[in-house]
């Protein structure tokens, strides 16, 4: 047939790096910035997951599911949405 | 609502646009800058003073990808749109804007003053609440202009920070206008009939009234369906006593007053392909058991016993509702007859004889 070839590994990465800047810039503690340190966040990606789907209302299932990608998609404020 | 205390130790506090989008003109982004702190000024004791020069409290400005030095990044054309720091010194208070996005002043692309109201609300101290109603919510929703773009969830965080305004009451209203239904450019986003009831949705305020005693209640959508977003595009009563929402390609069916488990779904198990984004205007005709879908100036007819969109469509609205020539924003059936709403404006509908019985004003119902 000639569907365009299907690269779901791609997608798929597209999907986590997607998932890991969310992630890492909204469900990490964020260092105050009149200061200078960091301060370490070492909560797995799926506990931070599941704090950001708890937060939106969506299943709190800890993976990237598809309702779950297409909240992360929508444009947004860019301000962390836990502890500042 | 969240927040993070101590918030600011005074009440009048100083800002300043330190430079201006090329998207909007300079009058047009100080008009949505000082209507965003208005927002706020009237729930709390805060004076906002604009400044010209010099370092204000909160000092605004317009920047891309890694700006100036501020530790936050943004990202090119959607995704992050704008940011702030909590009250303090330094970039404490501070309000940066994406210029990789586009500012405007109405509905299209991102508009300036609803992104700087939230944005001025995290400079007050608020961080994001989890409502999606809340202006403070995290993502971007736009809501009529005309509507006080405050929920009661971000009123309530922010009169916890810092009061309530000292006035009397009546001069400042706490809690958020509502449209005036006998205004005379009332218009509706959507409208349903419910049994004997007729709904009309506006932003995020609903009317309920019983035609034949035109009795009329007002309420917040939140109040009966609090999983419902503000800003319903289209809605109608199907052959199952069932209402169906529709808002962007999501719709949820109520039945019962109660939001069916499973919804918001897409509109495309409808049969809409993808290409279709929303839907205007659907009223279902109950002598037939066919639902017409309007979309710009095209329908889709769906087969309600069935469950499936017909073959053959779209079609030109006007082609089969002679007269019906404009973008429909809502439209119901009352008494075998169809009333479709454009602006201010609505027309009487015979949907046998297809013609158009009369012209009449969109709040007529409302016995103004």
């Amino acid at each position: 047939s000639d569907a365009l070839p299907v690269h779901p590994e791609k997608d798929n990465k597209e999907d986590a790096k997607l998932v890991q800047d969310y992630l890492s810039k909204f469900y990490a503690v964020e260092p105050d910035p009149n200061q200078l340190g960091w301060k370490i966040n070492d909560e797995s990606t799926a506990e931070k997951l599941q704090k950001m789907q708890q937060f939106f209302g969506l299943k709190v299932t800890g993976k990237p599911d598809t309702e779950t990608l297409e909240m992360m998609k929508k444009p947004r404020c860019g301000v962390p949405d836990v502890g500042l | 609502y969240g927040f993070t205390l101590p918030g600011w130790k005074k009440t009048k506090l100083t800002y300043r646009i330190v430079n201006y989008t090329p998207d909007m003109s300079k009058e047009d982004v100080d008009k949505a800058i000082q209507q965003a702190f208005k927002v706020w000024s009237t729930v709390t004791p805060l004076i906002f003073i604009r400044i010209h020069e010099g370092v204000a409290d909160i000092m605004i400005a317009f920047g891309t990808k890694a700006h100036g030095h501020c530790p936050r990044y943004f990202d090119g054309p959607l995704g992050i749109l704008a940011h702030a720091f909590p009250p303090g010194n330094g970039f404490g208070g501070d309000v940066h804007f994406d210029e990789d996005e586009d500012w405007t002043t109405g509905s299209a692309g991102f508009n300036l003053f609803l992104v700087a109201a939230h944005e001025i609300g995290h400079a007050l101290g608020l961080s994001h609440s989890n409502d999606q109603r809340a202006l403070m919510f995290p993502n971007y929703a736009y809501v009529s202009l005309s509507e006080f773009p405050l929920s009661p969830d971000d009123i309530s965080g922010i009169q916890s920070i810092y009061g309530s305004p000292p006035n009397a009451p009546d001069k400042r209203p706490a809690t958020p206008t509502s449209p005036k239904t006998c205004g005379s450019q009332m218009t509706f986003n959507a409208i349903t009939t419910l049994r004997r009831e007729v709904i009309f949705l506006k932003g995020r305020h609903l009317w309920r009234l019983y035609p034949d005693n035109s009795e009329v209640e007002q309420e917040l959508i939140s109040t009966f369906w609090p999983t419902l977003p503000p800003g319903i595009e289209a809605a109608y009563e199907n052959m199952k006593d069932q209402i169906l929402f529709f808002k962007g390609n999501k719709f949820w069916v109520i039945s019962g007053y109660q939001v069916l488990l499973g919804y918001p779904k897409n509109i495309y198990t409808l049969g809409f392909p993808k290409g279709v984004k929303n839907i205007d205007a659907a009223v279902c005709n109950k002598n037939t058991g066919k639902t017409a879908f309007f979309i710009g100036d095209k329908y889709w007819r769906y087969d309600e016993n069935s469950q499936s969109m017909e073959k053959g469509y779209p079609r030109q609205t006007v082609n089969d509702f002679p007269g019906i020539s404009q973008k429909i924003d809502a439209v119901f059936q009352q008494k075998g007859l169809f009333y479709f709403f454009h602006g201010s404006k609505q027309w009487e509908f015979d949907p046998i004889t297809k013609k158009v019985i009369r012209e009449i004003k969109s709040n007529s119902w409302f016995n103004c």
